[in-house]
């Protein structure tokens, strides 16, 4: 199973077209630094990715420097992953 | 393995065997009213199944509800199953239920995408597309609803094979796509097409691949604020409604689009809750009312298809 400790989904309310456009590029980067789980489509939508830990530091810096604001929706992708593996368990239990 | 669906917990969620074995269960329990249908394989070779829910009559009118092909979105497969479930359960009960199957028949696709929805339990709980592979081509899997026939290729997909939005090769390339149309092709006398995604809480009608409404858009956008009202009315829960590009973005080659330029004039896409907080990882605790919701929404869209036949 992959592990995604530490990985975070962020939420971002994109003010105008302009950055959705920057949100967008954010997708194209190599190696692949968000992975959209809403992904950028008009600015009355959140939009929400999902960072690796490695990127966040990056990602962040990103989004401040476009002057994007953004929440943590989700602060550990891995600790829902492990309550939802451990209910399941139960449940077959 | 659960022997009845009766003891099954419906409140959680389950790995490919225990559905399939649900499946089994539900049929042998139900065989009055359910059959269950290969449509064809995957590309890792494991069977793609629907379930029919039918009170007789030979090739009526259809409604095609499909849920899990994304397989990420694990609420959607476990409402898929709910669904089925409260079929069999409300059928003679619940009199609006009781007069569309007297007339119609329910098909219920539950693992729209059994390779990536076995990849979700195994190695990546957040894996999106089907698994197929092809020589020279550096990353695995396929959009699956990016891969439909109307509008291939266009905005809103994507020709990388490493995105998460990558059409395929061609239309209909993947076999979990083709087994469908051929399947619905096949049969001829679908009238309504409800396929289940999460999330972002909307109900949406086509086009995805362009911005011109549909010819019947005003009945569909009706139909849709019905839906999101009733829905509404269960649990507080607020859904947006309108056509495909314009209430979230262009999409191409996707399968409500290939549903509508293919005869079936009810044809909506479902991105179901998440409350804001949980993405794809909505707690199971949240399958049931998500459910209960869902399958208000439907019966509307099921109502108006038997009351407008065409």
């Amino acid at each position: 199973q992959m592990n995604f400790t530490g990985d975070q989904v962020l939420r971002v309310i994109a003010k105008d077209e302009k950055q959705l456009s920057l949100l967008r590029d954010l997708e194209g980067l190599k190696p692949q630094k968000v992975d959209f789980w809403r992904g950028p489509a008009r600015p009355s939508l959140p939009v929400d990715m999902r960072v690796p830990f490695s990127e966040l530091k990056d990602v962040k810096a990103y989004l401040a420097s476009h002057d994007i604001a953004c929440s943590v929706m989700i602060k550990d992708i891995q600790v829902l992953l492990d309550e939802e593996r451990e209910a399941m368990a139960k449940s077959r239990r | 393995l659960e022997r009845s669906t009766n003891s099954f917990s419906y409140s959680s969620y389950h790995t490919l065997e225990e559905i399939y074995s649900w499946i089994d269960n539900l049929v042998t329990e139900n065989s009055n009213t359910v059959s269950k249908i290969h449509i064809g394989s995957s590309f890792e070779n494991r069977s793609i199944i629907v379930l029919k829910f039918s009170t007789g009559g030979s090739n009526r009118s259809a409604i095609w509800i499909d849920t899990g092909i994304h397989s990420r979105e694990w609420i959607t497969h476990a409402t898929g199953i709910w669904l089925a479930k409260k079929i069999v359960s409300e059928y003679g009960k619940d009199h609006a239920l009781t007069k569309i199957l007297k007339a119609m028949d329910i098909f219920l696709e539950i693992v729209t995408n059994p390779d990536g929805f076995a990849f979700t339990h195994s190695m990546n709980r957040l894996w999106r597309k089907n698994k197929s592979s092809r020589p020279g081509i550096f990353c695995i899997g396929v959009d699956l609803n990016r891969n439909w026939k109307s509008g291939f290729g266009g905005n809103g997909s994507n020709k990388n094979p490493c995105s998460d939005t990558y059409q395929g090769p061609s239309p209909q390339s993947e076999p979990e796509v083709l087994a469908i149309v051929n399947f619905i092709s096949g049969h001829g006398n679908f009238k309504a097409l409800i396929s289940i995604h999460s999330y972002s809480q909307m109900i949406m009608f086509p086009y995805g691949y362009s911005l011109e409404p549909v010819p019947n858009h005003d009945e569909l956008y009706s139909l849709a604020k019905d839906a999101v009202n009733a829905l509404y009315k269960v649990h507080g829960i607020k859904y947006i409604f309108g056509s495909i590009s314009t209430t979230l973005y262009t999409a191409s080659g996707i399968m409500v689009d290939w549903a509508y330029d293919n005869g079936i004039k009810y044809a909506f896409s479902f991105e179901l809750r998440d409350t804001g907080h949980y993405g794809f990882l909505l707690p199971a605790a949240q399958i049931i009312p998500t459910a209960e919701e869902t399958w208000m929404a439907i019966q509307t869209i099921m109502k108006h298809a038997l009351n407008h036949p065409y």
